[in-house]
C-alpha cells in the first residue's frame, strides 16, 4: 500500500489544482518561506479527517478555504483527494477488489462538508477505517507538522499510549 | 487485549533502544510502564540518557537531543508497524551537520518500509531525495509547483533557494 | 505616564513596519491598541500582511514568517530604545537561504546599537559574526570552549561541525 | 554599556570555571548538538535573575547545579558572574563612580542562594534595578531562548504592552 497522488484545489494557497504524485522512497518538498510548503502538509492532514482547526493553524475550518489575494478572488470551495494504490487486502473487504482508493474530503463556505471514497459520498467513519486499517492510524505519527517534533516526547504518560495503541 | 499491547510495547521498546543508540552513538533509552499490574490503563515515562551524561529529565535535553529522541521513537514505532507513509515538517531544523548526515541515513534505511514526504530547507537532506518538488509563488499569494527535470542547481535558483543574480 | 506610553507606542510602531517590509520586501504592519480611549490598560494586536497576500491571523503566517515578523518587533523596541546585548538562540533555523542574508545584513546595522550574542548551526550566520566561541564536549557531559584562532577551515573540525575525515 | 565577560562555574555543564569574553559587535557560539550552547544562554537568564524553573528547562532551581556525569561527581555550588563595562551614567547613582559592575548569583544545592553586586552581597532587587535602568528590562526581549522567536506573537494583548513598557 503506497500514497500515489495528491490533488489541491481551493485549499489554502492553491486556488487553482495541483497535483503532486508521489513515488516510493523520499520526495522532498522545498521552496522560500511562506510558499505553500506546509500548506501542502495541512492539505494530506485535511483530507485523512483532521478536524482540529488548531492543528490545522486556523480559528474557523473554513480558514481552509482559499481566501483570495491580490490578484484572485476568494473561492467557495477548498477540495482534497488523496489516492492510495498498491492495495494489498489491508483494508475493508468492501473496498478489496479496488486496486486504487480516493479520498476526497470538501468543504464549502456555507460550512456544509462531504467526504467521498472513490467518488461515492460517505462518512468521515468509513475514511477512518480505512486509514485505521491501512495502518496510517489517525491519531498516529504518520504527520509530524512544522515544530512539532517534541509532541511525541512532552504529552503526558496517558496520551503516549496511543503510541502503542495506535500501532498495535 | 493485554497481549498484544505488550508484544507491540516490547518491540517498540528495543527499537527505541536501537535507534536511539544508533543516532547518539552511545547512551541509553527506553520506555517505561507507569503501572506494570494494570497494563491496559497503564501511562508510558520515557527515559533518555546521551553517552556519558548522566540521566535527567527529557526537559534538559538540548533542543537537537530532544528531536533525535522523539525521532528514535516514531522510527521505532514504523519498525514495528510498518505504515504506509509518514511526512515531515522541517524535522532537521534543529540539527548539526553530523546528526543531519545520520538523520539522512536512517531515512534512507526506512524507505524498506514506508514512503517518506520530507519538507526542508537543508541542502544536504534535498540530495538525498529521490524526488524533488519545488513550490514558488511568483503570484504572491498563489502557491505553484515547479517542475524539477531541470539541473539541481538551475532547479535551487527556479524555486528561490538561491539568489540567481 | 500615558504620554511616554504613546510616544514609545509610535516610535515601536513607525519602525515595525520599516523593518517587516525591509524583511518581506514589501507589505505593511503594525501594531494596534486595542483600547484606545485607556491608552494605559489597554491591550495590542499585532497585524501583519506579507507582500500581494490578504491579511490574516497571525497563525495562518508560515514558520519562516512568523519568525521574520517577531524579528521585525524585537528588532523595532531596540531601535526605539537601545539595549546594551541581545542573546538569539538559533532564531535563524526556520528561515531559507535568502531570508538568511537578510537577518545577517540587519543584524550588522543593528551592531552601531547593541552587542549581540548569537547561537547557530548555519555556516552564512557564523560567516558574520565578529568573534567565535566554539564549544565542544570531548569529555562527555563537560562543555569546554575552544580558542577559535584556528582558520575557519580547522576550527569547524575542532568543534565537530564538519567531521575532520 | 556593554557586556564585558561572563564567568561560568558549576552551572549546568561547565563544572570548571569557564570565561567568554565579549567584543562589540556580533558573537557566535557554534558547536554539535547538545555540546552546551544553550547553556550558556540560560546563565546569562539566571545571573540576570531569572525565577522560572521552566524558562531554565529544569523542574526545580537546584537543576542548575552541575549533576555530574560519567566521569565526574556532582557539584554543590553553581557560580555565574556577569561584567558589564563602558557604564556611562546609565545605573543607578549608588555604583556610578565605577567604570565596571560585576553581578554575581551563587546557589547552593542546599537550596541557599546569593546575590552579589560587585562582590558586595545584595538583593534580587538591586540586580534588578541595574538591569532596568540599563535598559536590559529583565522581563524585556533581550533574551530569546531556543525555539520562542514567536513568543512575542502568541502572547496575549495584555502581554504584549509590557513590549511597550519595557522599552518606555
Ligand atoms: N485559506 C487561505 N487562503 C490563502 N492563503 C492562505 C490560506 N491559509 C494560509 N494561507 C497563507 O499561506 C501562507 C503560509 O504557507 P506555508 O505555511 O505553507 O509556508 P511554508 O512554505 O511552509 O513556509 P516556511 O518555510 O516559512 O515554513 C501564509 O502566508 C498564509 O497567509
Ligand atoms: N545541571 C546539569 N548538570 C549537567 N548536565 C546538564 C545540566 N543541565 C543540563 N545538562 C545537560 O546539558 C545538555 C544540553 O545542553 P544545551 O541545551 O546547551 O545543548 P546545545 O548546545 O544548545 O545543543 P543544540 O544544538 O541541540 O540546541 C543536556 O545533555 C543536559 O543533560
Ligand atoms: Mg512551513
Ligand atoms: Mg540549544
Amino acid at each position: 500500500m503506497r500514497l500515489r497522488k495528491i490533488e489541491i484545489f481551493g485549499f489554502k494557497t492553491f486556488p487553482e489544482k495541483t497535483i503532486l504524485t508521489f513515488q516510493p522512497g523520499i520526495t522532498c518538498i522545498v521552496g522560500p518561506n511562506g510558499c505553500g510548503k506546509s500548506n501542502v502538509v495541512d492539505a494530506i492532514l485535511w483530507v485523512m479527517g483532521e478536524q482540529s482547526t488548531k492543528t490545522l493553524r486556523g480559528e474557523r475550518m473554513e480558514d481552509v478555504i482559499f481566501f483570495g489575494c491580490e490578484t484572485r478572488k476568494t473561492l467557495g470551495m477548498a477540495e482534497v483527494t488523496l489516492t492510495i494504490g498498491d492495495i494489498k487486502g489491508e483494508i475493508p473487504s468492501r473496498y478489496s477488489e479496488y486496486s486504487e482508493i480516493e479520498i476526497t474530503r470538501r468543504l464549502f463556505r456555507s460550512g456544509e462538508s462531504e467526504y467521498l471514497i472513490n467518488k461515492v459520498p460517505s462518512r468521515l467513519k468509513d475514511i477512518k477505517d480505512i486509514l485505521i486499517d491501512a495502518g496510517i492510524g489517525f491519531k498516529g505519527h504518520s504527520v509530524i507538522e512544522q515544530g512539532r517534533i517534541e509532541k511525541i516526547l512532552t504529552s503526558t504518560p496517558e496520551d503516549r499510549r496511543a503510541i502503542i495503541e495506535d500501532t498495535a | 487485549t493485554k497481549e498484544m499491547f505488550l508484544v507491540t510495547f516490547n518491540i517498540i521498546n528495543e527499537k527505541f533502544q536501537q535507534l536511539f543508540q544508533m543516532f547518539f552513538q552511545g547512551g541509553s533509552a527506553r520506555l517505561i510502564l507507569t503501572d506494570e499490574n494494570n497494563v491496559l490503563e497503564s501511562g508510558i515515562e520515557i527515559f533518555a540518557q546521551p553517552p556519558g551524561k548522566k540521566v535527567s529529565q527529557l526537559a534538559l535535553l538540548s533542543g537537537g537531543e530532544k528531536a533525535l529522541t522523539a525521532l528514535s521513537l516514531l522510527f521505532a514505532t514504523f519498525l514495528a508497524r510498518p505504515t504506509p507513509f509518514c511526512v515531515l515538517d522541517e524535522i532537521d531544523a534543529p540539527l548539526d551537520e553530523s546528526n543531519t548526515e545520520r538523520f539522512i541515513r536512517t531515512l534512507r534505511d526506512m524507505t524498506a518500509f514506508s514512503q517518506f514526504i520530507v519538507v526542508t530547507h537543508n541542502k544536504r537532506t534535498m540530495e538525498a531525495a529521490d524526488t524533488l518538488y519545488g513550490v514558488t509563488m511568483e503570484d504572491a499569494g498563489v502557491s505553484r509547483l515547479v517542475s524539477v527535470n531541470l539541473s539541481r542547481r538551475e532547479w535551487a535558483e527556479e524555486v528561490g533557494l538561491v539568489s540567481s543574480a
